[in-house]
């Protein structure tokens, strides 16, 4: 792992007597592919890097009898800082409902956050409502209606045609029976589809979200970056769920979408089922990212 | 795409860059760049255009694999689809069911996947679009028994390729593997005079974790090719080179879209000119 490529580094320069910034170099060059390796994005680890070795060529690494140690404590600092220091909540609006907006690419995994975040809200007392306005892969509203079924959650459908006007009527189906937050399902769709970017543009005026989440599979690689930057543009983003974080993924994703975006990492997916959901906490994912 | 007019570190700096931010990965792109700089040793060229049509030429030739027939003229094929959540394999079925059509071939499609919410649904309502008969039990079922009826079913209808749609399956989940394996038991046990290909379908935006895949996946059941999904996004799919290199898997198709006819067979050329473009 990085961890010990450091110290292995470090341990043959220090054969040559005193270190200089070439070895720092050299060192900062393993954090390089272990970045890489791990998806991040290859300008986010070049501007990375950068920041890291400004630290790194000061005297308290270049003198110190363990500066492998030295240089992986900068990097975790570092890493942590950027994914956000702490985890950050879901905004509740002052209007009743509140409203949260679910888009991605295709199969990132939004149909099943909004059945988990559902019922991750309604065991802290909400009143949630689930509104299935992706009226074009198949049995995607049938997907959302056995989610709710199984877990005790009303889901608004609508005529199954019109995602703008499904998800105006779940707002106001929600105030009828008294829902106090309602979570929009929409499409997957490219970042590159003008029609399908502007139909969400529409669902957004309409609905008027408190939060629009971007879901993102936590095993993208390097176009992560183009992705989640356009759908920013697009729509703004208020939020990022990393899914299938269960898997052996690095899911150095959600570096490279946070250091471009500027968005905080709210939830993660951790499994299939509906308990697979959890707040964020960014040294743990800083950890590993490293590997 | 601009270049670099000549052959200098910098021009090899780019080259080095598209191939990262490509999901070829590092350790595929050093490969590649040290057999092109063999390459411009033994030529003794200095246009940077020639060098890049070097480099088209070493990635084709690693992406010309031969691959297992797809279309056997008289023997029945069975299709068994395979890969982690989401990478479009129930869609792959559905354009795969429209492809053999339209080569005159009879399909039978078999609905292996009674975990997730609505998935018999979703390949049923493409089942009806296309009018192919479907095999599947209820939500539920053991993915076994819906297997052995399919092949079964398949045999005695005399289908000339069945397909067999999985659940999605994360490659660490030991048990999920394990129900993958018993699935494949099952068809390889009752498959008669009939060919089996199993097929590992990725996501093109997926970056290193790929190769987790195809190892953990090749280890279970042996995988015969690839689909290679959602081309037709932003993401090059470069992964595929670090695959081709690493296990020597045959790309089939590519997925470039969401109906039934965003299929295309993989040609090595056309995917190494969209790797540049
Ligand atoms: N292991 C694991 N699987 C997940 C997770 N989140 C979603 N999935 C699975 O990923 C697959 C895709 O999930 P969906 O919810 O259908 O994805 P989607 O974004 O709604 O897909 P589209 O609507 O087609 O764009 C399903 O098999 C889910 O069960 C997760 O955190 N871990
Ligand atoms: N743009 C694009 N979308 C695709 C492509 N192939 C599949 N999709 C979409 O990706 C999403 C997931 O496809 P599925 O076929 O449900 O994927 P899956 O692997 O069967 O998913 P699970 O069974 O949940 O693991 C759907 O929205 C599909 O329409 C493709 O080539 N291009
Ligand atoms: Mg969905
Ligand atoms: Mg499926």
């Amino acid at each position: 792992n990085l961890s010990e490529k450091l110290q292995e580094t470090f341990r043959r320069l220090r054969g040559k007597g005193k270190l200089g910034e070439k070895d720092v170099d050299e060192a900062l060059r393993q954090v390089k592919l272990a970045l890489l390796e791990a998806d991040v994005n290859f300008r986010v680890v070049r501007s990375f890097v950068n920041r890291v070795k400004e630290r790194a060529i000061g005297h308290e690494v270049l003198n110190s009898l363990t500066p492998g140690q030295m240089v992986i404590k900068i990097v975790h600092e570092e890493l942590t800082k950027l994914m956000g220091e702490k985890a950050e909540k879901l905004v509740i609006s002052d209007r009743t409902p509140t409203v949260y907006l679910f888009a991605g690419l295709q199969g990132a995994g939004k149909t099943t956050t909004v059945g988990k975040l559902g019922v991750f809200l309604r065991k802290q007392g909400r009143r949630p409502l689930l509104a299935a306005a992706d009226v074009y892969r198949p049995a995607a509203a049938k997907q959302l209606q056995i989610l709710g079924e199984q877990n005790d959650l009303p889901v608004y459908v609508g005529d199954g045609k019109n995602p703008v006007l499904i998800a105006s009527e779940a707002i106001e189906q929600a105030r009828q029976l008294q829902r106090d937050v309602v979570l929009i399902d929409t499409a997957g769709r490219l970042h590159i589809n003008e029609e399908l970017m502007g139909e969400l543009q529409k669902i957004k005026k309409a609905a008027d979200p408190a939060e629009i989440l971007l879901v993102v599979d936590a095993m993208t690689g390097q176009d992560a970056v183009t992705v989640a930057q356009s759908f920013n543009e697009k729509l703004g983003i208020t939020g990022l769920i990393l899914t299938k974080l269960d898997s052996d993924t690095r899911g150095g994703a959600a570096l490279s979408i946070r250091e471009v975006t500027g968005c905080p990492i709210k939830f993660i997916g951790t499994g299939e089922k509906m308990d697979g959901i959890e707040v964020f906490h960014p040294e743990r994912l800083a950890s590993r990212i490293l590997g | 795409v601009v270049f670099h007019k000549k052959i200098s570190p910098e021009f090899y700096d780019e080259l080095e860059e598209i191939l990262i931010a490509s999901d070829v990965g590092y350790k595929t792109t050093s490969l590649l760049l040290d057999k092109l700089k063999e390459r411009v040793k033994e030529e003794k060229t200095d246009e940077t255009n020639e060098v890049k049509e070097y480099l088209r030429e070493i990635i084709e030739e690693i992406l010309s694999i031969p691959s297992p027939d797809i279309i056997h003229e008289g023997i029945p094929m069975a299709l068994l689809v395979v890969g982690v959540n989401g990478v479009g394999k129930t869609t792959s079925i559905a354009k795969l069911a429209e492809y053999y059509r339209s080569k005159d071939k009879s399909c039978l499609l078999v609905a292996g996947d009674t975990f997730r919410a609505a998935a018999i649904e979703q390949l049923s309502v493409w089942s009806k679009r296309l009018g192919v008969d479907l095999i599947h039990h209820q939500e539920g079922a053991d993915p076994g028994a819906v297997a052995f009826d399919g092949i079964t079913a398949a045999n005695a209808r005399q289908v000339d390729v069945v397909m067999f749609d999985t659940a999605g399956r994360l490659h660490t989940k030991v048990n999920l593997m394990s129900e993958l394996k018993k699935v494949h038991r099952v068809i390889t046990q009752n498959l008669g005079e009939r060919k089996l290909v199993n097929i590992l379908v990725l996501d093109a935006t997926t970056g290193q974790n790929a190769l987790s895949q195809a190892r953990t996946f090749d280890e279970a059941i042996g995988i015969d090719g690839i689909i290679l999904t959602k081309l037709d996004g932003t993401a090059k799919g470069g992964i595929v080179l670090a695959i081709a290199v690493e296990f020597g898997f045959p790309i089939l198709w590519l997925g470039v879209g969401e109906n039934s006819e965003d299929l295309r067979l993989f040609d090595p050329g056309e995917f190494v000119k969209a790797l540049f473009d």
